[in-house]
């Protein structure tokens, strides 16, 4: 699965993430992707996101809008994306993981697999990672 | 406002070799979002701009790099969200064209739909004149070889378990 949130110079936010879903995967069945309050989610009143993992565990937690719950409710968007996957992990046992960018523009990442590779644009400087807590920073 | 860009390549046991061409696929599409974003695109032309060079990379599952589904065929899902009015786009189950995002981006923009699925999806796309790729265009080998192992490790002990990467808690990820 392979996803984006972005913020444009208006400050209007969107999100997009597209999958080939899971090898063997029964004919016909469709995971979380394409599925709004799971796969992605976007309001310009709260923030965007993009989620990736175990698409069945994602639906039933409705993981993209759970975040942006949290973020209404005063959480950064970090606290939100991880509490959310904590939540999925512990109530149904999904791993996965998100992007993020909040109406404030906080920009984050997080993860309950053993890897996510991802990658960011903010002022100037592109930072990506692909294990836990790593981080490689460029100038642009 | 000072654009921003995030892109992900998929939430899993990522093997070792697949680093660098992970890292250097995602470090691609977070700068092409953000050269739309900084030509002055909006934040949904961004996001389609990203998972494009996403779909286009056979590192990740999605578009070319499709895994294989029980029948040894590529089955793709696709969403765009556009929040200054929350509408949105959606396909799923849809064979043989290599960018779905883009024909999420026309099922928001050119119908009264959120989500077109299958059958229906080939269809919008033929109407929207995407190209119909041969069926094998969009199966890599390294899809086709884990499809092989997984089949195989299933008739060997007659129970599901993915290939994707032998561990049981970490099974099942799209």
């Amino acid at each position: 699965t392979v996803g984006a949130v972005a913020m444009d110079t208006s400050g209007n936010l969107a999100s997009a993430t597209s999958t080939g879903g899971i090898t063997a995967k029964k004919p016909g069945r469709v995971g979380d992707t394409p599925v709004i309050g799971a796969g992605a989610f976007a309001d310009n009143d709260v923030g965007a996101v993009s989620s990736t993992g175990h698409g069945e565990s994602i639906m039933k937690v409705c993981l993209t809008r759970r975040i942006a719950e949290l973020m209404e409710r005063g959480l950064s968007a970090n606290e939100a994306a991880k509490t959310a996957l904590e939540f999925m992990s512990t109530r149904v046992g999904g791993a996965g993981g998100v992007i993020v960018i909040s109406k404030k523009g906080e920009v984050c990442h997080s993860f309950t697999t053993s890897r996510m590779a991802w990658a960011s644009v903010t002022q100037g400087t592109l930072k990506s990672g692909i294990d836990p807590g790593q981080e490689f920073t460029e100038n642009l | 406002m000072e654009p921003l860009m995030i892109v992900h390549g998929g939430a899993w046991a990522i093997p070792g070799e697949l680093t660098e061409r992970s890292l250097n696929g995602v470090r691609r599409a977070a700068l092409e979002g953000h050269r739309v974003l900084r030509s002055g695109g909006s934040a949904v032309d961004a996001v389609v701009a990203a998972v494009t060079v996403l779909e286009d990379d056979t590192a990740f599952d999605a578009g070319h790099g499709a895994v294989l589904n029980l029948k040894g065929e590529v089955e793709l899902d696709a969403i765009v969200i556009d929040g200054r009015d929350l509408s949105s786009g959606a396909v799923c189950a849809v064979q043989d064209i290599a960018n779905p995002v883009q024909l999420a981006r026309l099922v928001m923009d050119k119908t009264d739909h959120c989500l077109l699925g299958g059958v229906g999806a080939n269809d919008f796309a033929k109407e929207q004149g995407f190209e119909r790729l041969p069926p094998t265009e969009l199966v890599t080998p390294e899809a086709r070889a884990e499809w092989e192992k997984y089949i195989k490790f299933t008739t060997a002990v007659g129970a599901l378990f993915s290939a994707r990467d032998g561990d049981p808690k970490l099974t099942g990820c799209d």
